[in-house]
């Protein structure tokens, strides 16, 4: 029995490398199991336990602080190179309970339960009196600046049909009075100057995934609508490593019916494809 | 710490540092 009062568990600093490591691996868990919205990034270690496991290894139990980042979850861009959603723009902050199991050098999550929130108006406004704050996805102009962008997207597309699969973020700018909307599409099996039906396009097999930003301003008498999408290379499923150790197909359908498949684990590099900009 | 020549001082390891440092800003 060791000395003194044994609690059970040991302290590391939280700013500990051994610590850290196992904090990215629960980000990076994370990130790959989010379905919708935008990839988060560790911001700040908050507590740090590590209990022994027998018979091997040891399990980090830890409190970590993250951040939203500007890319999607289905954006292959390595997690490093993604910039952090700045305090302006309505920063939206994580907070989340892990276990890490490390053993034989290898860190493996156990568990992640993370909550997300945006920062508070009043922070925003103290920052930046001006700025815009986010609003619900489901807010009937964020959803008819969504559809509006895409329609006009479609139209000067040479290409693919592309359908709407989620809204990811909105806000209301007050000056000049308009709606600025992020939201994620895919190519359809239509050709979009073809289009006579939405309701008969499939999405293709090989999911082929774009974003989208953009803004839609009332004018005297109409309305102006200006957007970009960036088109992401279409990757590969791949099996999604779980805790209990079994493999599953990210795009399984007995998961996540309907739900677009999450990145792979080691996405590619630099495999964006720009899309047209209406 | 400060003590008089020759009186030992007790030292042990430094309490752990939690939370940690803050990578981009606080929200």
């Amino acid at each position: 029995a060791p000395h003194g009062p044994w609690v059970g568990y040991l302290v590391l600093n939280c700013d500990d490398p051994e610590t850290e490591q196992a904090a990215l691996a629960a980000v990076d868990y994370v990130n790959r199991h989010l379905l919708w919205g935008f990839k988060h990034i560790l911001n700040q270690i908050d507590k740090v336990r590590v209990w022994p496991r027998r018979p091997f290894g040891e399990v980090f139990e830890m409190e970590i602080d993250t951040l939203e980042t500007t890319c999607h979850v289905l954006d292959p861009t390595p997690l490093a190179n993604c910039p952090v959603r700045q305090l302006h723009e309505h920063a939206v902050e994580g907070d989340c309970k892990v276990h890490v199991l490390k053993q034989d050098g290898q860190f493996h999550v156990l568990s992640a339960k993370c909550d997300s929130s945006p920062d508070s108006a009043e922070d925003v406004r103290k920052v930046c009196p001006g700025c815009a704050l986010l609003v619900p996805r489901n807010n009937t102009a964020v959803v008819h600046a969504a559809e509006a962008a895409l329609a006009a997207f479609n139209a000067q597309s040479n290409g693919s049909y592309f359908q709407l699969v989620e809204i990811s973020r909105a806000q209301l700018v007050p000056l000049p009075e308009s709606t600025y909307v992020e939201f994620v599409v895919a190519a359809t099996d239509c050709v979009a100057k073809e289009v006579t039906d939405q309701s008969q396009c499939n999405l293709l097999a090989d999911k082929q995934y774009g974003f989208c930003k953009a803004t839609l301003t009332k004018k005297l008498g109409g309305e102006e609508v200006a957007v970009t999408c960036t088109v992401f290379q279409t990757q590969p499923v791949v099996p999604q490593p779980q805790p209990d150790g079994t493999n599953q197909t990210a795009s399984s359908p007995a998961v996540v019916p309907d739900a677009p498949s999450p990145p792979p684990a080691s996405p590619p590099a630099a495999s964006l494809v720009v899309g047209p900009m209406v | 710490s400060v003590a008089q020549p020759g009186v030992a001082v007790a030292t042990g390891p430094a309490p752990p540092v939690c939370p940690g440092r803050i990578r981009y800003f606080k929200v």
